[in-house]
């Protein structure tokens, strides 16, 4: 389903969200770069990505939760994974995607001999791309959840990520994640992901209110 | 309005050269 859903990654980055109004934003693309690298690369634990899902309203007065940035970091040791393989076929399609993607980027017409696409497009790897066309409207998915309610979600293994009922965090479990956690904040939510089961950290939520108040 | 597909781009384009970077060095 991955697939069908994103057979068009290429044309959905540009046109998505055309008619979103942007709220007044205390920050740039730069420094909200800076914060969730900080975040990801200072933390004790393993996380593989950080996003910062941007919260705005649209003419129609609905709030939508929309990709601000992310940071991928990678898995530690992709040979403890135990997920399986994704098919011949489906990484054929992802890297025909990363193709158009890099052709998009570069303006380069996009060469079957790519060097860096013949690597295989880990889960992760696809799963955080994927996200970027995503967003959550009225509360919903797990980040509009988190930023509806005001609570923080932390969903440690499998177990409970599977009893989430947003598909977002299915589609993640799917796709290796163990560990998904959704902090809200006045203008968006902090979402991190892990391959590692990692549990409740105190630290780590007060980093996130330091690190993404933007009106400081 | 045109911000968000900027941002993404720029995302992106991280993203790419971050990969490209990881190939070179596995």
């Amino acid at each position: 389903s991955t697939t069908t859903h994103n057979n068009d990654l290429t044309k959905t980055l540009n046109n998505q969200q055309q008619q979103q109004h942007q709220p007044s934003m205390f920050f740039n693309q730069e420094t909200l770069q800076q914060r969730l690298q900080t975040l990801i690369e200072g933390a004790r634990e393993s996380w593989t990505y950080a996003i910062f899902w941007q919260s705005s309203v649209d003419m129609s007065g609905v709030t939508i939760l929309g990709w601000g940035d992310g940071y991928y970091k990678g898995e530690e040791d992709k040979l403890k994974r135990k997920t399986t393989p994704s098919s011949a076929i489906e990484q054929e399609h992802r890297k025909k995607v990363l193709r158009e993607l890099n052709s998009l980027i570069s303006g380069v017409p996009a060469s079957s001999s790519d060097d860096q696409v013949d690597e295989e497009v880990t889960d992760t790897e696809w799963f955080f791309l994927v996200s970027m066309t995503q967003s959550f409207v009225n509360g919903g998915g797990l980040p509009g959840h988190a930023f509806y309610s005001s609570v923080p979600i932390w969903l440690p293994g499998n177990d409970r990520i599977l009893s989430s009922p947003c598909d977002r965090a299915k589609q993640a479990q799917l796709f290796g994640l163990q560990t998904m956690v959704c902090i809200p904040l006045a203008n968006g939510v902090v979402e991190l992901g892990s391959t590692e089961v990692i549990f409740h950290s105190l630290d780590l939520m007060n980093k996130v209110r330091v690190l993404f108040n933007f009106s400081s | 309005p045109a911000a968000v597909p900027q941002a993404r781009k720029a995302s992106l384009a991280r993203f790419l050269e971050k990969r490209k970077e990881r190939v070179m060095h596995a």
